[in-house]
């Protein structure tokens, strides 16, 4: 992996979302992932429907929560529309058809929890979906959660899922540290992000890392390296 | 606790202060005096918290008042997160085959 990567440079992310008052964190990481991978492949940046994955998915109550996975089955199964079109409003409601997809995935991969191979994955591939136990974030204004407060958000209890779009190295102390993209609106953090250390699983931050492939177009320029 | 030694609380003047700026900034109304009353009770204890977390962080991170600062940390957790068994849902890594 090159030393840093941060994929908003590259206009690969959409603004951060806010999921409001319902759990639905795993359906708007998935999505994320999806736009930022869709953008990275085929140079279209969609915010994409976050409200179709709640409806669709197979869960009876997709606020009280899910996994990336979910979402990427219902991507997969219907495509995925974009927001203007199916737009968010917090809460379970009936699967709408009949909208247009102009974004749709052909498998989502489990990764390996080895955060140097993750970096690598996340430089040349893309964002990626992960859990964390965000414990922490009610208080987080801005900076980087560092290794010695990681004891107040045990890596075992994963509780919220985000996306990794990127990563660094600070220079204060050389403090390694992974950019992540929450959804809780932008602003809240540093934008809507956030960064936390890179190296030690910190809050469980690589314990579960998922993403979808994309479906390639014949004639893509796919953008090759993540700006660093 | 250790940050409390060096760090002061504020009086209840400055925190009554940074409450209603809270409020103001984030929008929040409560439905009488007692639930006000009971939500700044519970933004002195998350303050403390944010600032114990501060020190924690070794001057990296900024923790502080959020549009959370008035729930407490069972509320925080059932309005915005979600409980993932994703240990025991992740597929187990294969064994290798034997020759």
């Amino acid at each position: 992996a090159p030393p840093s990567c941060d994929w908003r440079k590259a206009g690969a992310v959409t603004p951060a979302k806010d999921q409001g008052l319902c759990g639905s964190c795993w359906a708007f990481a998935a999505v994320a992932n999806i736009e930022s991978l869709w953008f990275i492949r085929h140079q279209d940046l969609y915010n994409l429907s976050v409200q179709q994955v709640l409806d669709c998915s197979r869960l009876q109550v997709a606020c009280g929560g899910g996994f990336p996975w979910d979402a990427f089955t219902v991507a997969w199964m219907y495509g995925l529309t974009q927001e203007e079109q199916y737009p968010y409003i917090g809460c379970q409601s009936l699967c709408k058809s009949g909208h247009q997809a102009v974004a749709s995935i052909k498998i989502f991969q489990f990764l390996s929890s080895d955060e140097k191979k993750l970096a690598a994955h996340i430089a040349t591939r893309g964002p990626v979906t992960v859990g964390i136990n965000a414990n922490l974030l009610q208080f987080y204004v801005e900076g980087i959660i560092t290794k010695n407060m990681t004891c107040h958000c045990n890596p075992e209890e994963i509780n919220h899922a985000v996306l990794l779009v990127g990563y660094g190295l600070a220079p204060e102390k050389k403090t390694p540290y992974w950019i992540v993209k929450n959804s809780w609106g932008p602003e809240w953090g540093e934008e809507g992000f956030f960064r936390i250390y890179r190296g030690g699983n910190a809050c469980g931050i690589a314990s579960l890392p998922v993403t979808a492939m994309v479906h390639e177009g014949a004639f893509d320029a796919a953008i090759e390296s993540c700006p660093p | 606790p250790d940050v409390l030694d060096t760090a002061p609380e504020p009086s209840m003047v400055e925190l009554i202060q940074l409450f209603q700026d809270f409020m103001s900034r984030f929008n929040k109304t409560y439905s009488n005096p007692e639930e006000q009353h009971r939500r700044l009770l519970i933004f002195r204890q998350n303050l403390a918290t944010a600032r114990a977390l501060e020190e924690a962080g070794q001057g990296l991170a900024q923790f502080g008042v959020t549009r959370f600062s008035d729930l407490t940390e069972e509320e925080f957790r059932a309005q915005l997160l979600s409980p993932m068994p994703g240990h025991t849902l992740r597929p187990a890594a294969q064994s290798p085959s034997k020759p």
